[in-house]
């Protein structure tokens, strides 16, 4: 869920 | 991560270490503009600000390390290096670019996906991104020389957007709730940007003459 709200693109 | 985020993040990477090594090799940056690079490293300080507080996957921190140091030695060379900076152009790369800096900062305060610190400066960075090309575009319009270091950086830099455009049309249609309206209208600005220079390059190639960009 960490990922979604993050920004996982460079 | 699919295969045209991959390739993207590849294209990327080359054409920040192809320009740092060809510095580092031949001691000069003739045709490179400070400002774009200056932009770069502002761009990657302003989006990597999580690195060590959001660990996404060994290869993003990995990636957000080397794009950080690529870009602030490429800085460092064309600022700092004895020999480097003597062949800087400097009278030629005047874009005054905190006509670029300061707009996008009132954007990201204005338009972001939270209204905290480390949003607001990662939506700085993607409005920032969007135009760090331009001093370097002006640069090459001006001097109309494009020797191969120039202009296999911005070809590579324009393969990587149109690279990302593609990722974001994958994800849309493979994940649900993948929107990020910020990320794709600066990257369409952003790679429309890339659009008039990847016309002459390649008509250029294909005549297999000197790159000339109109005045």
């Amino acid at each position: 869920s960490s990922e979604l709200s993050g920004h996982d693109e460079l | 991560m699919n295969l045209f985020r991959l390739a993207g993040d590849m294209t990327h990477l080359v054409s920040v270490v192809v320009l740092l090594l060809k510095i580092h090799t031949i001691k000069s940056c003739a045709g490179v503009s400070l400002k774009t690079q200056e932009l770069y490293a502002l761009v990657f300080a302003a989006r990597y600000l999580d690195l060590f507080v959001h660990f996404v996957s060994l290869y993003n921190t990995v990636m957000k390390l080397v794009f950080l140091a690529s870009s602030f030695s490429i800085v460092w060379y064309m600022r700092k290096h004895k020999i480097v900076r003597r062949t800087y152009d400097r009278e030629h790369d005047t874009f005054r670019h905190h006509f670029i800096v300061l707009p996008c900062l009132v954007l990201a305060l204005l338009i972001n996906e939270r209204f905290t610190f480390r949003e607001v400066m990662w939506a700085f960075s993607i409005y920032l991104e969007a135009v760090a090309i331009l001093p370097q575009l002006v640069l090459l319009q001006r001097t109309r020389n494009i020797d191969n270091l120039t202009g296999q950086y911005v070809f590579f830099l324009g393969a990587y957007r149109v690279l990302y455009i593609l990722n974001w049309i994958y994800r849309y249609f493979t994940e649900p709730h993948f929107v990020h309206w910020i990320s794709w209208i600066a990257g369409i600005v952003q790679t429309v940007l890339y659009a008039d220079f990847f016309y002459y390059y390649i008509i250029s190639w294909k005549n297999n003459v000197k790159l000339e960009l109109p005045a």
